[in-house]
């Protein structure tokens, strides 16, 4: 048992344990806590876990004194309706709040009575996003104090075969490392992990824990040049395409860089450092503009160049000079940047298949020139019509990032956002990383029209590198034998047409077998990419076609009980006298990015 | 390995096969106005028995477009396209067809690859799968012409010379050494040849099993059939 300065600690965390089943990308977590009151006076007990933004909630229940009181999960303003009565008899706000980059925090508290027990549950299930080359998973360890049963148990079942699996944790000792098993056979892996109580301890008789970090697990799955991996479950299918040895396909990139006023300092000196690095990695057969900008826009050079070794160290030798001064200009720069790519191709100048885009980098509001962000999103949509990726990389605290995610999501890209910290040069370049490496242009997946119906996008503009693109549906032909997957691209040279063909029995027995893999799990796969896809959608939707949107999100949402930007999981906790309610909300990625807390203020959500 | 080719236009065939070393690459077509070219390389059985005489296969093709810029290497494990610079490999597990304008590679899981270069040639290089724990064999290659009628008079290799229609006189039909497989004279090319009746198999429908193809073979290594000696054929690299 667990002792706080040589006496009994009155809550004490008897068992942990976190299951995660993943099966074809999809997992499905399961974190189990039991906490007992030792106390001969009731105590409140607190279950506070982090899990992927990514995630969606799906299922929380406490059990106390045998009894399971269940989250329910229902339209968000059913749900503020039921907790405007708490919120007025002055309880706190709700229970999901965003924590750092990629994790939320999931935190409930409840009144144990003496020499009682609760269980806590939380399920969450999330569809492991390509990047990089790897999927990786990350779950969040931190017990607070030692744990008589803790254990990480991860059971990985990949069709494909898993070409490796790494798993990291921060908080492991060199000595520690041999703690965590792993057994990888062909298509299955597990991960487990189970510290003793003296193997928790961070020193000989203390009683503080080691286990306070990150455990991270990163595979790969096997692959080759074919059309990729189609399962069917269930009456579901899905399809996973990520090819191996194709050749890259030559890029154009603007960078269009914000150097006004506000970029000064720290900003400026990680933007220029970041800069330098990512021409450095450029291809010899990419061709390269940069736009900087504060109320004026000025061109390096005024054209675009072959990223040669002379040209990158002319432009290396630019970017260093870079400072920040004046006010914010983006529209202008952005119209300019799509000038410059239209010029180049009018002048031949770029390989006839190649991916342009422009990345923007910016830390602000735009207040120069036109500074209305919609009319500002409405013209590069306008001069870029559908030709250029646009990237927007929001630097910082201030920046709007919902204006910059449109623009994005309008023009075929997406928005990140860069956090303010040391590591500011290596999130840029990771996002370069990104899309350095186009495979394949104007990607149709093609499936027997009449079979399958609600399948999720189809048709792709671009498969970058070390990513995955995943296609899910329903099949709706009950007669179907053979499910037939045809995948129509646009390589560096030629066009490519792949194909796959799945026996539809033949899948369902494999999977069926498989003791990794929860039945639906195609289904749930399904679901959770549709709401992904139409929740994107919705951020650049016009007024009719979101409520459309809405609508479907919200009746998915409830269908498959995820916890959504759209559904709030009401919580009733059992208390002596009275049931209060407290809902779980998943926070929007529009909300304000939390400043890092200083010493003498007391933030509880940001890190 | 054996070839067939059709004589007297496509009413018969002339069969004939190449012993050569494991390793030698053989050039099967040239045709210098195309800038056509097609290599292949021979394999071997996995282990040599003492005093049997040792059989030996296609086991990889390099086929060159020099206008088009494009090489592909078919081997019995993947193929490889290669367009200047760049490369793109596929397994034979894969069902899949590359184009570019008129020229296009089709795979058919682990079947067969067509390649066809416009209207001007289709060729198919068929896959042989040998069960992989066979003592003896190996994974072959078979390679197949359904079209030239585009490539030059200047076509020349092992086959490439019998794309011109080719004319043979067979008489004097006769019993020969092995009953049942008649011998005959055919003067082909200026040469006055014995020649025996016999079967070779073309796999393009049945990969397991194959069509029996009734030809007249040619002794020696198509010895008065073929221009020149085999090693004439013998080249360096297989682009």
């Amino acid at each position: 048992s667990t002792e706080e300065h040589g006496k009994k600690r009155d809550l004490e965390i008897h068992a942990m344990k976190i299951e995660s089943k993943v099966s074809s990308r999809f997992a499905h977590t399961v974190v189990i806590s039991q906490v007992l009151n030792r106390a001969n006076v009731s105590k409140e007990a607190f279950f506070e876990i982090e899990l992927p933004k990514t995630a969606f909630i799906t299922n929380f229940s406490m059990t106390l004194d045998g009894v399971t009181h269940v989250g329910v999960v229902k339209e968000k303003e059913v749900a503020q309706k039921q907790y405007q009565q708490a919120v007025s008899r002055g309880q706190t706000a709700g229970l999901v709040k965003v924590s750092g980059r990629k994790m939320e925090k999931f935190k409930v508290s409840v009144n144990i009575g003496p020499n009682k027990k609760v269980i806590f549950e939380l399920t969450y299930e999330e569809l492991l996003k390509r990047h990089l080359g790897a999927y990786e998973m990350q779950i969040r360890v931190k017990p607070q104090q030692l744990v008589n049963h803790f254990q990480i148990d991860v059971h990985i079942f990949e069709p494909q075969g898993i070409a490796f699996l790494n798993v990291d944790a921060n908080f492991l000792t060199n000595n520690l490392t041999s703690i965590v098993k792993k057994t990888l056979t062909g298509t299955k892996a597990h991960v487990s992990f189970k510290p003793t109580l003296e193997q928790q301890r961070k020193c000989p008789d203390c009683h503080e824990t080691i286990l306070d970090g990150d455990f991270i697990i990163k595979y790969d799955v096997n692959r080759d040049l074919s059309a990729g991996s189609v399962q069917v479950v269930n009456g579901y299918f899905v399809h996973h395409f990520a090819p191996a040895n194709l050749a890259r396909i030559p890029k154009n990139v603007i960078f269009v860089i914000d150097h006004s006023g506000s970029m000064s300092g720290t900003k400026m000196r990680q933007t220029n450092e970041a800069l330098v690095k990512i021409l450095g990695d450029m291809d010899t057969k990419d061709h390269f503009g940069i736009i900087i900008f504060d109320d004026n826009i000025d061109t390096w050079k005024d054209t675009i160049f072959q990223a040669t070794l002379e040209n990158v160290f002319e432009a290396k030798k630019f970017v260093k000079t870079i400072s920040a001064r004046g006010g914010t200009n983006i529209n202008d720069a952005m119209v300019k940047a799509v000038r410059l790519l239209d010029k180049a191709y009018q002048d031949k100048q770029l390989p006839e298949r190649s991916v342009s885009m422009i990345i923007l980098l910016t830390d602000g509001h735009p207040n120069s020139g036109e500074s209305n962000p919609t009319r500002i999103q409405q013209n590069v949509k306008n001069v870029a019509d559908g030709k250029y990726n646009v990237y927007c990389l929001g630097f910082g605290y201030d920046v709007n990032y919902n204006f910059l995610e449109i623009m994005a999501l309008e023009n075929n890209g997406v928005a990140r956002r860069i956090y303010e910290d040391s590591d500011a040069p290596l999130q840029l370049q990771g996002f370069y990383d990104e899309v350095a490496n186009p495979l394949l242009l104007d990607i149709e997946f093609q499936y027997p029209e009449n079979a399958i119906s609600e399948s999720t996008q189809a048709n792709f503009k671009h498969l970058f590198a070390g990513s995955e693109i995943v296609v899910a549906g329903k099949i709706v032909d009950n007669s179907l034998d053979y499910l037939r997957a045809d995948v129509i691209a646009k390589t560096a040279n030629e066009n490519l047409t792949l194909q796959a063909e799945v026996k539809i029995s033949g899948a369902e027995n494999i999977t069926q077998q498989q003791q990794y893999i929860f039945g639906d799990f195609t289904e749930r796969l399904w679901a959770y990419l549709t709401i992904q896809q139409l929740l994107e959608k919705r951020i650049s939707a016009e007024t009719d076609e979101k409520k459309n949107l809405t609508d479907r999100i919200l009746e998915l949402s409830l269908k498959y009980s995820f916890v959504t930007p759209l559904t709030s999981m009401v919580v009733t906790k059992p208390e002596e006298n009275k049931n209060d309610t407290f809902v779980a909300d998943k926070p929007s990625e529009d909300e304000k990015v939390a400043r890092p807390s200083f010493p003498g203020h007391s933030m509880v959500d940001s890190d | 390995p054996h070839f067939i080719i059709s004589i007297n236009d496509r009413s018969d065939a002339i069969c004939f096969n190449i012993d050569g070393k494991p390793g030698a690459i053989l050039n099967v077509v040239t045709d210098p106005s195309t800038d056509f070219v097609v290599n292949g390389e021979l394999i071997g059985e996995k282990k040599i028995e003492k005093n049997v005489k040792m059989n030996t296969y296609f086991g990889k093709f390099g086929i060159v477009n020099n206008q088009m810029d494009m090489k592909v290497e078919v081997s019995t494990k993947m193929i490889t396209v290669f367009h200047g610079e760049d490369k793109i490999i596929f397994p034979w597990s894969s069902t899949a067809s590359l184009t570019k304008e008129s020229f296009s590679i089709s795979i058919a899981k682990e079947k067969n690859l067509t390649l066809t270069m416009g209207d001007d040639a289709t060729f198919v290089i068929v896959l042989h799968r040998v069960w992989k724990n066979h003592p003896l064999h190996r994974d072959f290659l078979g390679f197949y012409t359904l079209d030239s009628h585009r490539l030059s008079n200047r076509t020349h290799g092992l086959l490439g010379q019998f794309y011109r229609e080719v004319n043979a006189e067979i008489y004097n039909i006769r019993p020969g050494l092995d009953q049942g497989k008649p011998d005959a004279t055919m003067i082909v090319k200026g040469h006055k040849l014995r020649v025996t009746r016999g079967y070779q198999k073309d796999y393009r429908l049945d990969p397991k099993r194959g069509t029996n193809i009734p030809c007249w073979f040619v002794h020696y290594n198509g010895k008065g059939f073929i221009d020149g000696i085999p090693t004439d054929y013998v080249v360096t690299s297989l682009f």
